[in-house]
């Protein structure tokens, strides 16, 4: 926008906002301050606890994330792509049995799923994500999972104007601690007068439709389509997972190698791959 | 090569066809696109469009457009929509009723039902290949989710989980339940 890199000065810019959730916190750079409008760019940084999960979301402009810290595991839901990942055929599951709850201990039997590709995420990562297309990350690591992300909003994939927006399929994301627990630093009241005015904004989707719509389109009862709007919720836009999530993930080099001398292990492990490492 | 590109474009393409349907569905109706890929010229203009028909009580799925804004004009017929925003606030839900345009934004949610009639709509996406996401379906995002993610995001049971994302085995244009026990009744 016109007179945007009109700049006398560049300062060193700390978080301005901080939502606090259940597994962790997201922390924002002021969108609004000038050396930020002049790039056209916004700023955040997510903070996952262990065995913590953000939630699925979409943004309107494309994002590169660096991992900071930590390992995790992540997914892009790319409309039209198939869901490539998936547990035993069903000529499989019918000879399951005892080998089975053999094969996977306690769980007895494999649970079987099918999902768009999952990627791993360490210390080093860049991840890109496209505008529009949803993502989600979780810290299966044992330390804190750190991620730093730049959001292109001027970029032209971008068709809204240059305010940072989220929208989240699931959960309550503002619901998080008391109220998201916003820090407003005093650069933001120095530069707008009104601390709320480059506050990001975000929400689960499913919330703004009709939950006898939803039940409807689901094929479930309304309780579940309740779920889904995140009624009740308080966990915010990062929840804990109670026990670890097991989703299928191709194992590393040193563990295929494992699996073909058969040194097979019990499912469910680490990250809930199906192999250690 | 302007006269090979520009002037001999072809620029027409009829989306209203019945036969033409990239998706149908006999019980809920059908939608077609126009994009770059079918209309070349339209890579040159950044637009695409957009023809759907909603039979009786039919449902196009929750979806968002990833890459456009969606101007739609309601041609025929009758029906609901619902448009939500980055809060998860309904910025419009309403009636929808031949000749009226609805402007729905960039990765705004929108869901449609047609109400006794059929609904049928013309959309214009600023897009030459605008990218539909749908929230339900067999295409769907929650679908390419692991059925754990949805259990610990919805705070559901696996098994509850997997049904979510299986439910529907349609893509994007559902016969409603309702219309079903209706033409039953009939």
């Amino acid at each position: 926008q016109q007179g945007e890199c009109r700049i006398d000065r560049i300062e060193t810019r700390e978080p301005t906002y901080r939502f606090e959730a259940e597994g962790g916190v997201t922390e924002f750079w002021d969108h609004n301050e000038q050396e930020f409008r002049c790039a056209g760019v916004s700023f955040h940084r997510h903070t996952l606890r262990r065995n913590s999960l953000l939630l699925p979301y979409y943004t309107t402009a494309p994002s590169l994330v660096y991992v900071l810290q930590g390992r995790g595991t992540f997914g892009h839901l790319v409309p039209g792509c198939p869901e490539t990942y998936e547990s035993e055929s069903g000529s499989e599951r019918e000879g399951g049995g005892e080998q089975e709850r053999e094969r996977y201990g306690e769980m007895g039997r494999r649970f079987r799923d099918r999902h768009q590709k999952v990627g791993q995420l360490r210390k080093g990562d860049i991840v890109a994500s496209p505008a529009g297309i949803a993502r989600w990350v979780y810290n299966d690591g044992d330390e804190e999972l750190v991620l730093v992300a730049l959001e292109e909003t001027s970029n032209r994939a971008n068709q809204l104007d240059e305010n940072p927006r989220s929208f989240y399929l699931a959960g309550n994301p503002r619901s998080g601690g008391e109220g998201g627990q916003q820090r407003q630093r005093e650069s933001a009241f120095r530069h707008h007068g009104q601390g709320g005015r480059g506050q990001p904004e975000f929400g689960n989707v499913f919330r703004g439709f009709d939950a006898q719509w939803l039940s409807e389109i689901f094929q479930v009862d309304e309780e579940t389509a309740r779920k889904l709007q995140g009624e009740d919720e308080n966990r915010g836009h990062i929840i804990t997972v109670e026990r670890s999530l097991q989703v299928l993930s191709p194992p590393h080099r040193g563990e295929e190698e494992r699996y073909r001398r058969g040194e097979r292990r019990q499912y469910g492990g680490r990250g809930g791959s199906s192999w250690g490492n | 090569g302007l006269e090979e590109t520009v002037c001999s474009a072809r620029v027409k393409e009829n989306i209203d066809r019945p036969s033409r349907a990239d998706v149908y569905n006999p019980e809920a109706g059908r939608y077609s696109t126009v994009n770059c890929f079918t209309l070349p010229i339209l890579r040159f203009l950044g637009l695409s469009a957009g023809k759907g028909v909603l039979h009786e009580n039919a449902i196009m799925a929750p979806h968002w457009y990833t890459n456009a804004h969606s101007i739609v004009y309601f041609t025929r017929g009758e029906g609901r929509a619902q448009v939500v925003n980055h809060r998860g606030e309904a910025v419009f839900d309403g009636d929808v009723n031949e000749g009226q345009v609805l402007v729905v934004p960039h990765n705004f949610a929108v869901v449609k039902r047609a109400a006794g009639r059929r609904l049928e709509w013309v959309e214009f996406n600023t897009n030459h290949d605008a990218m539909i996401n749908t929230l339900a379906g067999r295409t769907s995002a929650l679908r390419g989710l692991p059925a754990d993610v949805v259990a610990a995001a919805y705070q559901i049971p696996r098994e509850e989980a997997q049904r979510l994302k299986s439910s529907r085995r349609e893509t994007f244009l559902f016969q409603s339940d309702a219309g079903e026990r209706s033409r039953r009744i009939a």
